[in-house]
């Protein structure tokens, strides 16, 4: 659970807490890519070069549920809910703006736990192809996991043929979302 | 006063994949 509370917080102790957060779920992803069929089939190396590249972008996935839309509020992961207003006077707001529209987008296509999971793993084996030792491999991989998820959609949704488009413009949008914010600026105390 | 060690979010995703994988060498 992320400890971001109350109004006793400083705004410092607040700004620790949300960076505090992307630990656990780092180590999440790394967890969830251990479990993917075919990813610990790629060298170390490969698989290091993946993560580094698509964490940030699965991250952006994950998180979309925590961010309503309607109420412009997003909850952290102990369960405290903040209007954007009073992120915003924490100097996070870019971020938080560019993950409220992208998460408003993904809901907007109403995937079911497994796709969404589905979707994360082609996000991370889609990422930027910097210093991969192996590029066929990981395009055999990506391919597979495409047409996992193509199948999955069609099977549950027979009558809807533009999900499945609409959900790959996605992965560009993930990339401007990395390109544009995995430079922000995070601080952790030093005890 | 507080010492901080700031980083970017994409170093420190970096180093906790980096620590990961070493831990499990």
């Amino acid at each position: 659970a992320c400890p971001v509370s109350g109004v006793d917080r400083t705004s410092q102790e607040i700004w620790e807490s949300f960076s505090q957060c992307f630990t656990p779920a780092v180590k999440e992803v790394v967890e969830f890519a251990k479990g993917i069929p075919g990813f610990q089939d790629l060298s170390q190396q490969d698989q290091v070069m993946l993560l580094k590249s698509g964490t940030f972008q699965v991250l952006m996935v994950r998180f979309c549920t925590l961010f309503n839309a309607e109420e412009r509020t997003v909850t952290f992961l102990n369960g405290q809910t903040y209007p954007l207003s009073t992120l915003r006077a924490l100097g996070m707001g870019s971020l938080l703006d560019a993950m409220f529209d992208f998460s408003e987008k993904l809901s907007s296509l109403g995937l079911e736990p497994d796709e969404m999971a589905l979707f994360m793993a082609v996000v991370l084996v889609s990422a930027d192809r910097s210093g991969i030792s192996n590029m066929w491999a990981v395009e055999q991989l990506q391919e597979g996991l495409i047409r996992a998820l193509r199948s999955l959609i069609s099977r549950r949704r027979p009558d809807d043929t533009t999900l499945f488009p609409k959900l790959l413009l996605r992965l560009p949008d993930l990339r401007t979302l990395n390109n544009l914010h995995s430079d922000k600026l995070l601080a952790f105390r030093i005890d | 006063p507080k010492t901080h060690r700031v980083m970017t979010l994409a170093d420190h995703i970096s180093h906790i994949i980096t620590q990961d994988f070493a831990r499990n060498q």
